[in-house]
């Protein structure tokens, strides 16, 4: 997660995909903006805290087996780089979510949620916690 | 091309080694790339899941669900999913030696790679930059048949026991004593296997990160703790020696009982060259030990293929464990380990491969005979000082052409294993199918092998390679750069 | 060839290689109308 290019793929990512929902005909900008953050947030929920083990063999004897992606980063040194960009990019993804929502309570209440379930798993205090 | 300047400080002579970043653009379409067969990865194990579509790779039957799980389904994701699709690039069957050129049977695939059918026919005479056989002695006539083939009668193929039982004959000791000399140390031991002599018994083992899969794995038979420093980077091995020294044992804080640097000296997949002075020079000042791995190596550099202690210009006796095999440069099979008599000894004794391994093959072990003696000038001949140079300008020539052409290169100017950079996961197997179709056999290497953004196709140079062979090895490189795309390079040389 | 290379569809069998070239000329026909409609 930290080799060259690879946040930017990440940014990039993300920005293609709010095109592309902000391209559908029928949604409005606050349906698009909500969209990119739940559909974001699921995905990083599934490859980084819900996905166990490498999908490729490891020399380690299966100790990352039981491990998720998030777990594995960084052979779990906590507060790297990479940690923190993970961390904060949902945050800035929600803020401009809730932004382009002008708040309505229905978007802000999915929002936050969606960005619970990617914030707390990402605790030190909950590593290796099942 | 072996002068060695005998004047300035640690390095004897110009350590030119070159890692060109990959280009932003490049590692974020390669990404894309994985994220799309990632993507279909997914799908397909879903439509497998639902027996939509059958599922060729083994799986645990019905009536073992209950059981521990035989096969770890997820871990096999990217070879069912990414390697499948491109595996008809990997484990190609050759039908002659691995020479400068080789004879590859042919095969088709109905069902994307997942069986091969033979098609019966062979393609001859393809360039081989795919082989480890730098100075050229995988060779099936000449001196080293014949006395191979008189060991064979005489001896028969296998000694069937192990080193410290029936299989210790005089051959093994003939060799010994030969890479022994050879090397410049008190002792050698030959060992059958190359896993075995990478068992290290020690206690504070700092391992190159880009180490050797053997290494790690007989690093961890070990026992011991090992801690890995960055690649050749000597400002990182020494803080982790100063750490050694000054914090201790984790826990109790006893000070180490012994430190181990375990390094390579060519490594294959970057085509880098350790910087072995500095090693050196920092293994003295913090009073540990080094295992320096010549298994790429020795017999491929030095002025007289004495590997890289040699072409440093440095004192064998300053490395404590040389290790090295005979498969690489001697067309043998095997390696050995040359350093102190009592480590040497001692090693006989309690290493894995002398209890339990059986010995090497007589008949290979007369191959390594053979070539070394070659290589050592004894059979009184120049044919291994010549093939040594050969290799040599080899592997200046097509370096610095292939940097022309605007490829970009890893790793040192005199190291024989050239890696060219693919980037993109398409690409690898493309790079394979146009290159074979052309009649140029390349080894290619992806993720997880290698980092994700650094794909490569490793090219592996030997003194049997003609100029010739190179220059058309070379047309068709060119070729199939511009068709696919791979000249990344910015750098451009300087006329 | 380019595009299939780098997006890797050069190693995608044939009707993933349709529903990969589906979905992308829908993206962009979609993103192209958007942008035609917006500007």
């Amino acid at each position: 997660m930290n080799s060259r290019g690879i946040w930017l793929s990440y940014v990039l990512g993300i920005g293609l995909l709010h095109i592309v929902l902000l391209s559908i005909p029928f949604f409005s900008v606050p349906v698009a903006w909500t969209l990119t953050n739940v559909i974001h947030n699921l995905g990083m929920y599934v490859f980084l805290h819900a996905v166990k083990g490498t999908p490729f063999e490891t020399p380690d004897q299966g100790k990352a087996r039981l491990l998720t992606h998030w777990e594995q980063l960084d052979y779990g040194v906590q507060f790297t780089s990479s940690r923190k960009f993970f961390t904060i990019s949902p945050i800035i993804l929600y803020f401009l979510a809730s932004f382009y929502t002008k708040y309505d309570s229905t978007h802000f209440i999915l929002n936050t949620a969606s960005l619970l379930s990617v914030l707390i798993p990402k605790l030190p205090q909950l590593h290796g916690v099942r | 091309n072996h002068h060695i300047a005998h004047n300035g400080a640690l390095y004897k002579r110009p350590f030119n080694e070159a890692f060109e970043e990959t280009p932003m653009l490049v590692a974020v379409l390669t990404y894309v790339g994985y994220g799309v067969l990632t993507l279909f990865g997914y799908l397909r194990d879903f439509l497998r899941y639902w027996k939509i579509e059958t599922c060729h790779n083994t799986t645990d039957r019905e009536e073992q669900l209950d059981f521990v799980p035989l096969y770890q389904d997820f871990e096999n994701f990217y070879t069912r999913n990414l390697y499948m699709r491109i595996r008809d690039s990997w484990n190609r069957p050759i039908c002659s030696v691995p020479g400068a050129r080789v004879d590859m049977m042919e095969r088709v695939s109905h069902d994307y790679n997942w069986t091969f059918k033979y098609t019966g026919k062979v393609i001859k005479d393809v360039i081989n930059l795919g082989s480890y056989n730098y100075l050229g002695y995988a060779q099936n006539n000449g001196p080293l048949r014949e006395s191979a083939a008189k060991v064979l009668a005489q001896y028969g193929a296998g000694s069937c026991s192990t080193r410290q039982e029936m299989g210790n004959l005089d051959k093994h000791e003939e060799l010994e004593r030969l890479v022994a000399r050879f090397l410049g140390v008190d002792h050698g031991t030959d060992m059958c296997n190359c896993m075995d002599e990478q068992s290290e018994n020690g206690c504070l083992i700092l391992s190159d990160e880009l180490n050797h899969a053997s290494l790690v794995l007989g690093a961890r038979l070990s026992g011991a703790t090992i801690r890995v420093f960055k690649h050749n980077n000597m400002q990182s091995l020494e803080k982790l020696l100063k750490d050694a020294i000054v914090y201790g044992q984790p826990r109790t804080h006893r000070p180490w009982k012994k430190i181990l640097i375990v390094v390579e000296a060519i490594y294959s997949m970057e085509g880098s060259i350790v910087r072995l002075p500095e090693v050196i020079a920092l293994k003295k000042k913090y009073k540990s030990y080094l295992y320096l791995d010549e298994a790429h190596s020795i017999g491929a550099v030095g002025p007289s293929g004495r590997g890289v202690v040699e072409y440093f210009g440095l004192n064998p006796q300053d490395v404590d464990i040389m290790m090295g095999t005979f498969t690489k440069s001697f067309g043998g099979a095997g390696g050995y380990i040359g350093g102190k008599k009592e480590l040497i000894d001692y090693l006989r004794v309690h290493s894995h491969s002398a209890v339990y391994a059986t010995s090497l093959s007589p008949p290979v072990v007369e191959q390594s005979i053979t070539a070394m003696k070659s290589v050592m000038g004894e059979d009184g001949t120049t044919i291994g000082k010549q093939r040594i140079q050969q290799l040599s300008e080899n592997t200046k020539y097509f370096r610095r052409r292939l940097k022309k052409m605007g490829f970009i290169i890893y790793g040192n100017e005199d190291s024989p294993i050239i890696p060219l950079m693919l980037y993109m996961p398409a690409k690898i197997g493309a790079f394979g199918r146009e290159m074979l179709k052309r009649h140029v056999a390349v080894v290619v290497v992806g993720f997880p092998a290698t980092p994700i953004i650094e794909s490569r196709a490793r090219i592996c140079l030997s003194a049997a390679h003609t100029r010739e062979i190179l220059d058309i090895a070379l047309k068709e490189l060119d070729e199939v750069g511009d068709l696919l795309q791979i000249k990344y390079s910015r750098h451009r040389l300087v006329p | 060839y380019q595009y299939l290379l780098i997006s890797c569809s050069y190693v995608l069998e044939p009707w993933e290689q349709s529903m990969f070239n589906t979905v992308i000329i829908t993206v962009v026909g979609m993103v192209v109308y958007t942008a035609y409609v917006f500007i």
